[in-house]
């Protein structure tokens, strides 16, 4: 889908429904998401980042999604 | 939270650079 990953777009999806200004957490991220380890949460989030469809906001831990006003 | 006035100016330099970088790519898959 769109060129992601079904575990990309798992993370794409969790992050877009964040409604907070300081973003998500990649420790939320663990938590919520069972399927994946840190290290497969963080390859993600990388990815995601890289191609434009997240960003870092008040620190590297914490992502909103480009699509969220 | 409540963000300081410099934390939203560098989240939203963040999102600026994120948006360009995304555009770039839809551009680049052309």
């Amino acid at each position: 889908m769109n060129g992601l990953t079904s575990q990309q777009s798992q993370v794409l999806n969790l992050i877009r429904n964040c409604q907070e200004q300081e973003g998500m957490s990649i420790d939320f991220m663990r938590r919520t998401v069972k399927n994946m380890n840190i290290v497969a949460i963080k390859q993600a989030v990388e990815f995601l980042s890289n191609e434009g469809h997240i960003y870092s906001t008040v620190d590297e831990d914490h992502y909103r999604s480009t699509d969220a006003e | 939270p409540i963000l300081t006035e410099e934390q939203k100016r560098k989240i939203e330099e963040n999102r600026q650079m994120a948006l360009a970088r995304r555009a770039e790519r839809q551009q680049q898959q052309q």
